[in-house]
């Protein structure tokens, strides 16, 4: 038996808003320890991950692990009959070919329960060894979404430059080019707004922009954004969620033919 | 010119 009830559904939604850009099925791993998911898109460029730990659930069970192959779309249609403040309950037997989810409006007169069918997916599990990063910048998660949306007019990469003064964003085509830079925060009195940046080393990589405007869909989620970089190697992405897991986002760097 | 790359030559699948 596999129950898991979360009192904010919105967190639910916001996950899902944040992975259906980039992929169109995604399997759940379900263990004692919370909710898995790793799943690349189909070009192998960008890698989802996420984790929604046990603890962070308001009620958790899990007897035996399982993995639930979720259509996001059929996943998302069912997500969005839920109210943003209504609880929501997801709940599987033990080999089961189905899920439920339960939606309990707050004051418990209304409560609906969808059932939906899980897929097979055949799912490639990478291994991402541990990496120490040469440069790790934290950001306003807003801040960096208008920063790739903005970059995205221009042309199809983002060059990102990462020094200990900062770090600088550009990009360049047909129309002509943008420089976006953003200094250190000098003395920073709210977290969330400030621009920190820990460097070993100064490093530049070039990134597809579809890609960064993609994250930047778990926007909601989270006020901050970390990016860490080192030389050619995928960029990491990562945006809390809230007290009970995150959501990182590996893209592979574009390099010099 | 700049060509992308895919994490398939980073991360090995386990």
């Amino acid at each position: 038996m596999f129950e898991a009830r979360l009192v904010q559904s919105s967190i639910l939604k916001k996950v899902l808003e944040a992975i259906k850009d980039l992929l169109n099925e995604a399997t759940f791993d379900c263990s004692d320890s919370g909710i898995q998911l790793q799943a690349m898109d189909n070009s192998h460029v960008s890698l989802v991950s996420m984790n929604l730990r046990s603890d962070g659930f308001d009620k958790y069970r899990c007897d035996r692990n399982i993995s639930m192959g979720m259509n996001l779309g059929s996943m998302t249609k069912i997500l969005k009959c839920a109210a943003n403040e209504d609880v929501v309950t997801m709940k599987a037997q033990d080999n089961a070919d189905t899920v439920t989810f339960v939606f309990e409006s707050p004051n418990q007169e209304k409560v609906s329960d969808y059932e939906m069918k899980l897929m097979n997916l055949d799912q490639e599990h990478l291994g991402i060894p541990e990496t120490e990063y040469a440069c790790v910048v934290r950001l306003p998660a807003g801040e960096f979404a208008r920063i790739c949306r903005d970059l995205s007019q221009f042309g199809e990469s983002v060059v990102i430059s990462c020094t200990k003064e900062g770090v600088k964003f550009s990009s360049a085509g047909d129309i002509g080019s943008a420089n976006i830079k953003l200094a250190q925060t000098s003395n920073v009195d709210k977290e969330e707004l400030a621009v920190t940046v820990e460097m070993q080393e100064p490093v530049t990589l070039t990134f597809a922009s579809r890609y960064l405007n993609s994250f930047t869909k778990a926007t909601s989620l989270s006020n901050v954004v970390q990016l860490s970089m080192s030389p050619d190697v995928p960029l990491v992405v990562e945006y809390r969620i809230g007290e009970i897991g995150h959501i990182r986002y590996y893209l592979a760097p574009k390099i010099e033919d | 010119r700049k060509s992308q790359m895919s994490l398939d030559s980073y991360f090995k699948v386990i």
